[in-house]
C-alpha cells in the first residue's frame, strides 16, 4: 500500500512546508562548566558546545537523514499498521571529541581527549 | 598570579547537581578524577599549570577541539607533582633532594606511551645562582654502581627546563608492579662561582614546583562502558539511585 503514503511525497503542501522546518536537525548550544557546576575542576576550556538534534522525522526518511532500513520500517509500521509503536527519533548520528584540561583529586593535572563529546550531525532512528 | 610557586587550597566545591541522564562515560570518568564533595585538594597554580596550559593551546582550539597537528602523540597527559620532598644534608656546594613521585593505581589499565621528568636545570636565588640535574635515584646494591641517570635522554626546553625521558625505566621498574608505585629521584643542585655557601631553609624554593612527572597515556578500552564500580562520588552526588546509574543503558 505504498502509494497511501506517496501523496506525501508528490504535492508539498503549505503543510509539508511547515513541518519540513521543524524536521529533525541539528541546533547548536553552548554551555559553560560554570553553568554544569564543574568549573572548579576543569581548567580548559571555559565553556562546551555539545549541540543537540531536534525536530520530527518525517514520513519518508530522506537520504540526508542516514537512517537505517529498520527506521523507515517502522515509520511505515506507525503509519500504516499500529499507531503504538512510535515514529523514528531524531538523535545524534556523528559525534566529535573533545579535550579537557582538569584537576585530579590527587592534585595531579590532566590533560584528556573525551570521545564523543560533540554533536556533528542527526538522524531519524 | 601564575608563576608564583604556592600551594593554596579551594574553598568546600559545592555538590554537584544530580544529573539529568543516565551517566555518561565523561561524567562517570570526570567524577573518577574529581575530588568528591569531602575531599580538599591542593589547588595547584604556578609553573606546573603554565605548563599544561600551554600543552592544552596547543593541543585543542578555544572550543576544546582537538588539533589535527598535535604532537602529543596520545589521548591522555598526566601532571604529576612529587609526593614528598625531602632535604638531604648539604655536602660541599652540593644540595640534594629526594623526590617521591606516587603512581596511582589505574583501575583501568592505561597504555603508558612516554614518561619523561621536567625540571628547573637552573635556578637563581638572590645573588646564588645554581646547576641541577635529576637522577634516578636506585638502591643501592652490591652488584650495580651506575649512576641514576641511566639510558635517559636529556632534551633542552627552555632556558628553565630540561626534560628527562624515563619510559624504559617507569615501564621496566613500576608500571606493571603490583604494588604501591612510588618513583623516586634525586634533584641535585649544586652551587656556580660563589665561595660563600647558600644555606637552604625547609620551606625554601628548592621545595616548590621544581620537578614534575609527566606521563603520555592512552586509554585501551574501546568501549564506552567499563564495566567497573561506580565510583563512590557518583553514586553519593545520585543520592544513591544506584540501579538508574548502573543499568547498562545501551
Amino acid at each position: 500500500q505504498v502509494d497511501s503514503v506517496a501523496p506525501e511525497v508528490s504535492t508539498p503542501s503549505q503543510e509539508q512546508d511547515e513541518s519540513k522546518n521543524n524536521q529533525c536537525s541539528l541546533h547548536p548550544y553552548t554551555v559553560s562548566f560554570r553553568q554544569l557546576g564543574w568549573d572548579h575542576w576543569i581548567i580548559a576550556p571555559h565553556h562546551y558546545t555539545p549541540n543537540y538534534c531536534k525536530g520530527t522525522c518525517p514520513r519518508v526518511l530522506h537520504y540526508g537523514l542516514n537512517s537505517p532500513n529498520h527506521a523507515i520500517i517502522q515509520s511505515l509500521i506507525n503509519k500504516l499498521v499500529n499507531q503504538s509503536i512510535p515514529q523514528p527519533s531524531c538523535v545524534p548520528y556523528k559525534y566529535d571529541a573533545m579535550s579537557v584540561l582538569l584537576i585530579e583529586a590527587n592534585g595531579s593535572i590532566l590533560y584528556k581527549e573525551h570521545e564523543g563529546m560533540v554533536a556533528q550531525s542527526c538522524t531519524c532512528r | 598570579e601564575v608563576g608564583q610557586p604556592a600551594i593554596t587550597f579551594l574553598p568546600e566545591s559545592p555538590t554537584l547537581p544530580p544529573a539529568e541522564t543516565p551517566t555518561m562515560p565523561f561524567v562517570e570518568k570526570l567524577l573518577e578524577e574529581a575530588p568528591g564533595k569531602e575531599q580538599r585538594k591542593p589547588y595547584l597554580q604556578g609553573l606546573p599549570l603554565q605548563y599544561m596550559l600551554e600543552l592544552y593551546q596547543r593541543s585543542a582550539d578555544s572550543d576544546g577541539h582537538p588539533r589535527e597537528n598535535r604532537t602529543i602523540g596520545a589521548t591522555m597527559v598526566r601532571l604529576l607533582m612529587p609526593s614528598a620532598n625531602v632535604a638531604r644534608p648539604l655536602r660541599g656546594s652540593w644540595h640534594t633532594r629526594l623526590l617521591n613521585f606516587l603512581l596511582e593505581r589505574n583501575r583501568v589499565a592505561y597504555q603508558l606511551v612516554r614518561a619523561t621528568m621536567v625540571y628547573r636545570h637552573q635556578l637563581h636565588l638572590a645573588r646564588f645562582s645554581l646547576s641541577c640535574h635529576v637522577e634516578l635515584w636506585v638502591p643501592k646494591s652490591p652488584n650495580n654502581h651506575s649512576s641514576g641517570r641511566g639510558s635517559s635522554q636529556l632534551s633542552l626546553m627552555s632556558q628553565t627546563w630540561t626534560e628527562m625521558d624515563i619510559t624504559q625505566h617507569i615501564r621496566q621498574k613500576l608500571w606493571n608492579h603490583k604494588g604501591r608505585r612510588v618513583l623516586r629521584l634525586r634533584f641535585m643542585c649544586q652551587q656556580q662561582n660563589n665561595s660563600e655557601v647558600l644555606e637552604f631553609h625547609q620551606h625554601d624554593t628548592l621545595s616548590m614546583d621544581i620537578a614534575f612527572l609527566l606521563l603520555h597515556l592512552n586509554d585501551t578500552h574501546k568501549t564506552a562502558w567499563k564495566a567497573e564500580l561506580l565510583p563512590s562520588g557518583l553514586e553519593e552526588f545520585m543520592g544513591g539511585e544506584s540501579s538508574l546509574l548502573s543499568r547498562k543503558a545501551r
